[in-house]
């Protein structure tokens, strides 16, 4: 799920992970659509192959949230949904409907957050307290490009500073095994290292010293999106490929389980 | 006056405009300050020169503006500090105040609009519908490095789109007389088809082959402030110094006669 005000790069960062154009046609909304606060949920599925592996991947999109002049009620959507996708695999898993039913539940939120601005704003607080007791939340800074290096790195601290003053958790890479190999121990302490990922993406492919890479052209140089020095974009994009199992399995014995006894207890 | 949301970019460009360091020792306000819509008004004076005439600028920041989750009453603040302006003023005009008072008028609003999403956000609209009765509007879009070339261009048409479309008047540059030469004629051309003005600016001097420029260090390039390809702010900074006058003369016969009369059929 990607949760953020419009325009953060949400739609191009999906597609630049998962080479699919899940969002190409996307309708710019008239601001007229945006006076209250209405925020749609859309799931997007897509068929992908990673390593192999064909997955069914579903993008459930958030538009219109935070994008109004009163947000007061644009995170109780998202929560329902997400509410509703455990509801349906406790049906299943209970033998109430034994349709063939896909596994429906977020395994992974992806919440934006604003370059613009000294880290989070009273609404980012009060939608990952919503969110975090829920699904495994993965923080990002949206349109990092606006930052330079060193702004970068106040503005991580600034967050995980709030993150944890707000009592908020988000989804943490499991430690590695001690015998892991060196390069795998480097690999996951740099994206443990690079929380809240500070993402530039980009699906258009621009000519650098003479090959196309995929990145943004700007008058003052060339942005690569791939480019760890650039943006967390490859960081980000590692985690999902060597964590995809962690983040079914902390969702089903974690989140859905806290979903599930809330609902006994009801 | 400036107005935005928090973080983008208006002290710096103030600073920036007028070489001073209006804004210091900037406090970071922490989020829970903005949980309330609370905008502070904040006029902030300052002696400067330019062309060797000696000026007092104040700037009036508002900061809180757009930053809680339920933004519904920040504008009726900002609205309210220029009427008191004009009030202070029709007081010393009718005699009714004779202690020597400077002209406190807002002679210009820098509006500030953010360079993620799609254009105007409805608390713009509903932003500028309030102030352009009131003040010289002149929209500006803030951290415009964020945004490629293209971006940039398509972002003006559009915001000057739906600027037209809600019936909201900017300030216009006057055209030039015909007997005027033909490079000051191409000077007024280029800020004309400038608006909205596409910011980007820096305090901080960075090395650039050998010498010294006002910009910002990216890992894939340097952003000269003061270079028109990069940022308007040459534009912008040229538009403020020859037309001054217009200004403060379009704010006395308009924007405060409007003003009066208001006071005169109440
Ligand atoms: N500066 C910058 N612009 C981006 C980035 N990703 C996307 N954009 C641009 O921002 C605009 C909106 O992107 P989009 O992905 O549709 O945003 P969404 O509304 O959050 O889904 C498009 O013009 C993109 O080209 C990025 O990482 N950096
Ligand atoms: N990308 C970018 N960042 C900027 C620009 N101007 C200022 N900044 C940075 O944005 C942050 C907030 O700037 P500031 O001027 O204090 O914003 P304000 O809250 O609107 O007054 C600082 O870290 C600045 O260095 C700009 O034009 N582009």
């Amino acid at each position: 799920m990607v949760v953020g005000d419009s325009g953060l790069g949400k739609s191009t960062l999906i597609n630049a992970l998962f080479y699919s154009q899940l969002y190409k046609d996307r309708k710019i909304p008239a601001v007229q659509d945006l006076n209250e606060s209405t925020v749609k949920i859309k799931p997007v599925s897509v068929d992908i192959e990673e390593k192999g592996v064909k997955l069914k991947l579903t993008v459930v999109d958030t538009p219109g949230f935070g994008d109004a002049i009163d947000n007061t009620t644009c995170i109780r959507p998202i929560i329902n949904y997400i509410d509703e996708q455990y509801g349906k695999f406790l049906e299943y898993e209970s033998g109430l409907n034994r349709k063939h039913i896909a596994d429906s539940r977020i395994h992974c939120c992806f919440y934006f957050i604003s370059p613009v601005g000294y880290g989070l704003k009273p609404l980012d607080i009060q939608a990952m307290k919503a969110l975090h007791t829920k699904v495994n939340l993965i923080p990002i800074i949206g349109k990092a490009d606006a930052l330079t290096r060193q702004e970068i790195t106040d503005l991580k601290k600034r967050i995980m500073k709030e993150i944890e003053a707000n009592g908020i958790s988000i989804y943490t890479v499991p430690d590695c095994d001690s015998d892991e190999d060196e390069d795998y121990k480097e690999q996951i302490k740099s994206i443990k290292d690079a929380v809240p990922f500070a993402v530039s993406s980009s699906c258009d492919l621009v000519e650098l010293k003479g090959r196309k890479v995929q990145g943004r052209q700007y008058p003052w140089g060339i942005l690569e999106t791939e480019n760890p020095e650039h943006s967390d974009f490859v960081k980000l994009k590692s985690l999902l490929v060597t964590h995809m199992q962690d983040l079914r399995e902390v969702t089903h014995e974690v989140h859905y389980e806290n979903y599930r006894e809330m609902r006994l207890t009801q």
